[in-house]
């Protein structure tokens, strides 16, 4: 039975999509069997692993609205054993779509339940907002990824989005729990994100995964290569981070 | 006559918001009067500026729901000249409550009209989205700022939200002009910076800012501190950035 992850922070720009591609890439690496599930309008993660989202026909925009069968819209990447179903622009116009729908909370977690018995696990990337499809993730997730970018604003909007997941599980999922905060884009020559990192640390202590991201322009050309910095530059710092974040994960969730 | 200018970009992340408090604070500096609309949930713009969001009892989201004359939800900030409607977290609910509204879509507009007469600039900080509270912002506003991440994601996004500035320029706002795409976060020494800056300008010559934001420390520090980074480090290149952006701006907006 595979574990469904989502990636969520309403906070723009902290990271969301490089750890969805970096991680579910390293974990694959490390041979499991992975799927991202791309929720966002954006569609960068399927851009960032290379797929042309003006090409593809079925994507997650389908699944919710069409109903048709998910596994017809998953897509092979360039790294054995991840797959993806990708975003659409299209998606934008979903939620209103969806807004007038039985259950309209839980559509994502009814289209992903045949997926977790093929894979190991499922990261789901959110967009930057709290409004429907984010809450459908939530809702079809086992538990919640926060990357946290080491800066003043990012902080901020934590308290915010730890109550949405304290609602999400009290209404629609009691299974949902914290899988860890995650530091990104950090920089130890920066007082500021030392300040930070000490602050996260002190507030929810266990909770903070050991690995932290640190900022590494490598992970910011993959994309642009639609590759995951694991096939881009392996010996980079970004890749290592990323590969002992797989590591960490595998390993917490061995244990139980 | 004053201005009313939107930041928007549906990238997380890209400098909406430092681009608000510290352009805003630059253009009161330079004797202009200036307000800023906060039409972010997340409120990044009012507690940069200092505004304790829990305390205050109105902001936009009384102006948009409850029809409040908006000059009543106008604070002070600790810069002369420079004044903020602020936001709130209630701001979440405000695009489902606003949905069944007639002219949904130019409630802001009409809310904006008698403060277009008090001050020479108005500047709207918009979420990472194209909702409805976005789509407002757009139809309020005589001309666009698109903030530009030079990296990889941000890129992709423009051509998005170029579409959806056409859109709105056909149904809603015939006036809605680009004012210009700034680059933030530049440094000069990533090939990927230069790259983007390269790609940018070849694209959109003219209606590129010649001021380039770089990416300096100053500036994510000056928020933790609720000041513009030109109270907090006045000599700092980002204060000299901001107030370069604004007399660019001005300068632009004599000739005509
Ligand atoms: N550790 C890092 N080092 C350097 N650059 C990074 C790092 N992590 C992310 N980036 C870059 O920072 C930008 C923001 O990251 P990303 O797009 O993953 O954030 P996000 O939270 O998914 O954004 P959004 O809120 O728009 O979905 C991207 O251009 C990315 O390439
Ligand atoms: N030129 C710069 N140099 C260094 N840091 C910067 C610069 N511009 C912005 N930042 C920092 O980068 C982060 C993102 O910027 P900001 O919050 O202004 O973006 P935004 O587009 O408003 O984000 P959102 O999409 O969440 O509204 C912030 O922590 C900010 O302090
Ligand atoms: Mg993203
Ligand atoms: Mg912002």
């Amino acid at each position: 039975m595979g574990k469904i992850i989502a990636l969520a922070n309403q906070k723009g720009g902290v990271g969301k999509t490089t750890t969805t591609i970096n991680l579910a890439a390293s974990l694959a690496f490390l041979k499991q069997k992975v799927l991202i599930v791309d929720a966002d309008p954006q569609a960068n993660a399927s851009s960032g692993l290379g797929i042309d989202v003006r090409k593809t026909e079925l994507g997650i925009y389908q699944c919710l609205l069409d109903k048709i069968d998910p596994k017809t819209a998953v897509c092979k990447t360039q790294v054995d054993g991840l797959y993806i179903i990708p975003s659409h622009i299209d998606l934008v116009g979903a939620e209103l779509e969806m807004i007038n729908m039985e259950n309209r909370d839980k559509v994502l977690r009814e289209v992903l339940r045949p997926l977790k018995e093929v894979y190991d696990y499922v990261l789901i990337d959110c967009s930057p907002s709290l409004g429907l499809i984010t809450v459908n993730s939530l809702t079809a997730a086992d538990s919640v990824i926060i990357p946290v970018q080491c800066e003043y604003f990012a902080l901020e909007g934590i308290s915010k989005l730890l109550n949405t997941i304290k609602i999400i599980k009290s209404k629609l999922n009691p299974e949902l729990e914290i899988e860890g905060f995650l530091l990104t884009m950090f920089d130890a020559r920066l007082r500021l994100a030392n300040q930070v990192y000490q602050d996260i640390k002190k507030h929810f202590e266990t909770m903070v995964f050991n690995t932290v991201i640190q900022r590494n322009v490598k992970l910011s050309e993959a994309p642009s290569y639609g590759q995951p910095v694991l096939l881009y530059d392996p010996e980079s710092k970004g890749s290592q981070n990323h590969v002992d974040l797989a590591r960490e994960l595998i390993k917490k969730n061995k244990v139980k």
